[in-house]
């Protein structure tokens, strides 16, 4: 429920600073929930720029935010220790945008029952609720799946729930900190008024006759068909599974018939790009040949050839299996374009064919691996908790070549054992000798994919882990993150391959098995990890190199005071190296110090365009500073000022010259 | 899936082994925040 007043709202696109006493997991992670909020509303961020109003997001005791924009200036917003969780980002960012916690709204007493006397003394006021002149609902229900609902152990004293839903059904669900839910995004998106979102592109499970706007070339054999089932295969869509009756289509290329190399195109409609980077995802089923063959093109249309030109992306090959499966094709389309997929029928004899489901077309990053579990609940009722129940994902290479493995605890640890535990580990890899150990500022992000057909509607449980350098072992003799061959352990692979391990970092708290069995995490018997090992060393020197309004002080979440909301504070340098001469970081950027003398006068704020130093002069409603340096001030009084004096100016010019021009022509005719 | 003998690899968990919410976070710092992680300003204090 969001805060009332038009006053609290920030614009669109918020600016921010990510200060440098973030941890790098947090501050990849900030990134990372910028991209959800970007998916799936309206709301954009954008590095501060001299804004006069933007959050600034710093390492301070704990996880906290004030609730809308105060207007201040600068506004803080904590990411403390152990908050570095997208869905603690995420939570914290709403409050931000100007919602209070779902459980405060004026019609909770409808839904949840407070069991005051189980809350710890002095702390009943943490549950209050607000009238509705406070707050507003923005007229949608109560939602007990909201990220900004409290667990049912807030505030507890002892260990009995402090909240207790009205329909018990609801108990296990209320704290989650995956995603937004459908009714967060809708209240938001209410809020700010967004009738699309950013990064989102299309959606396609199918369901409805149009195909979503989808055509059939005309220059093929054949078309795609939308059917439910298949006698070779699939028996029921992706959508569904075959469990809502007069439901579940998917489009299906049969092969069993026509010649080699005949093939079926079908086209999406046309769509438009912003950000030059796009991530296909959509289900296979190969219930064909081998040889048959799925491409997807992109057909981009320019002023060149406004009929459009065809570019391969991906050609997906495979042995024909008895499941679904998921895929993601990276696109890096700037112009109008569609997406094409053509089925090819190959040399080989064929019952089936190729079937397509569940296509989501976002402008965001594809993961770079997913590990494909089935026959998940069998492992699930059989697992031993503990190691005993251990598996391992395969290896997997990083963008710089750092080879990973992750490793799953599917009856969680003896101390957990109602969890999914997930740990990552560096293994021994073929780039070993070429890559800088110990491994620095990488980013493994983990990720259990919720399998709704709508990305939009997906609350997927991630984690993040980030290698720092300097990470000691527990034992302290050894870097963590060093390489596998010199801390790790000796492994083996299926094939008997052996390896070397290195130590894992995770959770063993990853999601609880309620959660597991919840929404579309295990479908079709099966779980995706989506796994990217990401460098993220550009984020160590993210603050800009002045604090132009306030200064900061990360100790306390209470003790933090403006010094003055005009004067510029001395400039911030930038962190040098954080490391020992032991580690060289070699992707660590140059930092540029032309700040660090502030060349700006009047308040100016010094910032770095492109290697060089830019003032940004301060202005007011009716007065501005400018010049290289804001040497000059400029106003509206002034401007007014001038353009009086011009036009008088101009007039008395003028008469002078009319009155010279009569003398003159009268002493002329006068003669 | 990928099995593997019972060759030890230590792990540690970031977490501690407790499912720590925002809230039980900034109570465990003794953090005195409106419902536990809300910044007021002076004027909503009052």
């Amino acid at each position: 429920n969001s805060i009332i007043g038009d006053n609290y709202r920030w614009p669109h696109v918020i600016p921010y600073v990510l200060d440098d006493s973030l941890e790098m997991n947090a501050k990849g992670l900030i990134l990372k929930a910028f991209e959800q909020y970007r998916l799936k509303t309206c709301i954009d961020f954008k590095p501060w720029e001299g804004e006069k109003n933007y959050i600034s997001v710093f390492k301070g005791s704990g996880c906290w935010s004030s609730v809308g924009n105060r207007q201040e200036g600068l506004q803080q917003l904590s990411i403390g220790a152990n908050c570095d969780k997208i869905g603690t980002i995420q939570h914290e960012f709403l409050h931000a945008l100007g919602f209070w916690h779902e459980q405060s709204r004026s019609d909770r007493d409808d839904y949840v029952s407070i069991i005051w006397d189980r809350i710890q003394p002095g702390k009943d006021h943490n549950f209050e609720k607000y009238d509705d002149k406070t707050s507003d609902s923005l007229n949608v229900p109560y939602d007990y799946t909201s990220v900004m609902h409290y667990s049912q152990n807030a505030f507890r004293n002892g260990t009995e729930p402090t909240i207790v839903t009205n329909i018990p059904d609801f108990m296990d669900v209320i704290g989650q900190r995956m995603d937004f839910s459908d009714y967060d995004l809708q209240k938001l998106n209410r809020l700010y008024s967004c009738s699309s979102s950013l990064s989102f592109m299309d959606t396609c499970s199918f369901e409805l006759e149009n195909i979503c706007g989808m055509i059939q070339s005309s220059d093929d054999n054949s078309d795609w068909q939308r059917l439910s089932q298949v006698p070779a295969g699939p028996n029921s869509d992706h959508t569904n599974m075959g469990e809502c009756k007069d439901s579940g289509y998917f489009m299906h290329f049969n092969t069993s018939a026509g010649a080699k190399g005949s093939t079926a195109v079908l086209e999406t409609r046309i769509l438009y790009p912003k950000r030059g980077f796009q991530c296909l995802q959509f289900y296979f089923y190969n219930s064909g040949h081998e040889s048959d063959r799925l491409y997807v093109w992109v057909r981009e249309y320019t002023s060149a050839h406004p009929n459009g030109t065809l570019r391969l992306i991906e050609e997906i090959k495979g042995s024909p299996a008895t499941y679904w499966q998921l895929h993601h094709v990276s696109l890096n389309v700037t112009s109008k374009f569609r997406v094409v997929f053509q089925g090819m029928r190959g040399s080989g004899l064929s019952n089936g064919g190729l079937s397509i489901d569940d296509i989501n077309l976002s402008e965001t990053q594809c993961p770079h691996h997913v590990w494909h579990i089935r026959n998940f609940t069998h492992l699930l009722n059989t697992s031993p908790a503990g190691t005993a129940g251990r598996i391992y994902s395969p290896p997997f290479y990083s963008s710089k070549g750092y080879a990973f493995q992750v490793s799953l605890y599917v009856n969680g640890t003896t101390d957990n054992p109602f969890n999914l535990a997930m740990y990552l580990h560096l293994i021994s890899g073929a780039n070993d000798d070429q890559l800088q150990w110990p491994c620095a500022w990488q980013q493994g992000t983990m990720i259990l994919l919720d399998q709704h057909p709508d990305i939009r509607q997906r609350m997927s449980n991630q984690r993040s882990i980030t290698t720092d350098p300097l990470k000691l072992s527990d034992s302290s003799s050894t870097y963590f993150w060093d390489r596998p061959d010199k801390v790790g352990s000796i492994a083996s692979f299926p094939n008997g391959t052996t390896f070397m391990r290195g130590p894992g970092s995770g959770t063993s708290t990853f999601l609880t098995h309620q959660r597991l069995r919840s929404r579309n995490f295990i479908k079709d018997d099966g779980v995706y990890i989506l796994l990217t090992m990401e460098d993220i060393s550009h984020l160590l020197s993210t603050q800009p190199s002045v604090s132009p309004t306030f200064v900061v002080n990360t100790s306390s979440a209470n003790t933090i005071k403006p010094t003055s909301n005009t004067t510029a504070t001395k400039p911030t340098m930038r962190p040098t190296a954080t490391t020992t001469a032991s580690v060289t970081l070699t992707e660590k950027p140059e930092l540029p110090n032309s700040c660090l003398d502030n060349p700006c006068e009047n308040d100016g704020v010094c910032v770095i365009v492109d290697r060089a130093p830019v003032c940004r002069c301060p202005a007011g409603d009716n007065w501005w500073y400018m010049g290289e340096r804001c040497e000059r001030k400029g106003s509206t009084q002034e401007n007014t000022i001038i353009a009086v004096s011009s036009t008088i100016s101009v007039f008395i010019v003028m008469l002078i010259v009319t009155i010279t021009t009569a003398v003159c022509l009268k002493k002329k005719y006068s003669q | 899936v990928w099995s593997q003998p019972a060759l030890e690899t230590t792990e540690i968990d970031v977490d501690g082994g407790i499912d720590q919410d925002i809230f039980d976070i900034n109570e465990a710092l003794g953090l005195d925040l409106f419902e536990g992680d809300i910044k007021l300003d002076g004027m909503q204090e009052r």
